[in-house]
């Protein structure tokens, strides 16, 4: 999440999960933007999803099956070589990325659920229809596979799709642009991740920063980066979600593929496998997967 | 005016009217997103305005006067060379640029005139409160100004806040990053353009796109260009509020000054005078002005 726009929310949860799903990880990714980008960016049209429920339908009517919602984008063997992309193998179990797409009627959801605010009803709605899947898994033929992680994909705003994945998520994750106005906005988007693990999610962690888009020989990024980790260190003693806040490393550098391969609804690592993108995102993916599994 | 975030509206915005300043022309800047980020580029802190109404008061309360929420940010001389910040002096009408600032509250305004939207009441609150300004001009020590400009830096969204743009703007300009995803939100943004001219504004008019954040030498670029092109010239016989677009010449190629001016507070003219930043936007407002003043 990051209210601020552009900052790589979109390309970082999708190039995280393909490089998750590259470990053998089953990861089930949520598109929380009216936008839809997350979906082009892995394929997925809306003529593709038009027969069957997506988000917007699963949060206004609990009738919609969410198992019906959830199509796999991309399969692993368990040690993460690509698979084709049938469903329900047998043996041992695979790897993959799967999605929940958005759906343009999402931007007005706000509006539809001003009404259920109050009761806390409106902001729980992902852990209403999507806790299932965390804890029975997705459905892949006749079996259903635990899923080792599900990343959301927020807006770029703090309203109630970005409050709906905080009352669900576990940790958060937030994307930087190493500009000045990305610092500029932490402390509100801090403020937002308090206030829901108070009233919600008294478990939420924020597990630290992506560098997005990182400009590695200038000036600005550098000092954007001592002054973010200089505001995480002040904050350790504080006992906040933040406490334990991280810079995770590798920063992402900017790398013309990672801005090609959504027109071709690829991830980079289909796209442009030996790009400086695939690298830095899979070993993003390992240090977040090390920082993770110790939470 | 772009739904997508980061692709250069409040960089645009700040610089242009820096740019028509420095023409002797007056321009009024209006903040409408809760971010506030254009205040920041402009030297505008909270502190500096909270003694005075922001644009949510002058939204919500028809009784906070809408001149105390102009504050000066610059004054040229009518040649654009830059004069101390005094107000009111004699003789001939000074250019400068003028700023109405956001607040952090103006997040909530959606949810607090929801039930004013049916009348139409909701979405002029811009034109109601801000009309005066465009036909009496800002308020100079004793005497009025009147503005050659009025520019109305949006947030990433087509909302409320937006579409009380749309329902005041003669014209609308569309900053976009020349990647993928830019074109993919096209056609989403005009159709909330021609919906708004529809019900509020008939003579809104889209006359064009600026583009941001330029990478010169990619393919990508280039051909999202192409494409940008070709989907303007298809529209040409249509009679739509964008059928006169064009792309405003020159593209504003990357340029790590235009990163780093803001945390300064400053727009790229004072910052970085002969940066390519500075002149780009310098030869875009000369584009601007010569396609608004034909409209
Ligand atoms: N490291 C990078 N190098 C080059 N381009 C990048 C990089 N990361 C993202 N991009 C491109 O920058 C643009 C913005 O990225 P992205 O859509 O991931 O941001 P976002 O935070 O999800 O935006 P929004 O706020 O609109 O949801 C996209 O066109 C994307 O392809
Ligand atoms: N031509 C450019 N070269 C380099 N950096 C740029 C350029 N234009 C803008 N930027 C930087 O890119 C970031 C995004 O730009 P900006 O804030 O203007 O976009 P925006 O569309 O207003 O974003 P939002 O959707 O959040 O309002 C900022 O950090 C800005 O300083
Ligand atoms: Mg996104
Ligand atoms: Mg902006």
């Amino acid at each position: 999440m990051n209210q601020k726009g552009g900052v790589g929310k979109t390309t970082t949860t999708a190039s995280l999960a393909a490089a998750f799903a590259r470990r053998g990880k089953r990861v089930l990714v949520i598109d929380l933007d009216p936008q839809g980008h997350l979906g082009l960016h892995l394929g997925v049209t809306a003529d593709d999803v038009a027969d069957r429920p997506n988000l917007y339908d699963l949060m206004l009517d609990d009738g919609a099956p969410v198992d019906d919602s959830v199509r796999c984008i991309l399969r692993t063997d368990e040690s993460g070589v690509q698979s084709d992309n049938g469903a329900g193998g047998r043996g041992a179990l695979p790897g993959g990325v799967w999605l929940v797409p958005s759906d343009v009627n999402l931007a007005g959801v706000e509006s539809e659920l001003a009404g259920r605010m109050a009761t806390g009803w409106a902001q729980r709605r992902i852990v209403q229809r999507i806790g299932v899947l965390a804890r029975d898994g997705i459905l892949d033929g006749d079996r259903r596979l635990p899923l080792d992680f599900i990343l959301m994909d927020c807006p770029p705003s703090l309203g109630l799709l970005t409050v709906n994945a905080l009352a669900f998520a576990r940790e958060v994750i937030v994307p930087m642009q190493t500009h000045f106005l990305a610092l500029e906005g932490l402390g509100r988007l801090l403020k937002t991740v308090f206030l829901v693990s108070q009233s919600f999610n008294p478990a939420l962690l924020v597990s630290g920063v992506v560098l997005c888009m990182h400009e590695t020989q200038t000036l600005l990024a550098t000092e954007v980066v001592r002054d973010l980790q200089a505001y995480l260190d002040q904050n350790r003693k504080l006992e906040m979600p933040w406490s334990e806040a991280v810079i995770f490393q590798p920063p992402i550098r900017r790398n013309i593929r990672l801005a090609e391969c959504p027109s071709f609804g690829k991830t980079v690592f289909d796209y442009a496998p030996q790009s400086n993108g695939a690298e830095d995102y899979d070993r993003l993916a390992g240090s977040v997967i090390a920082h993770t599994s110790h939470l």
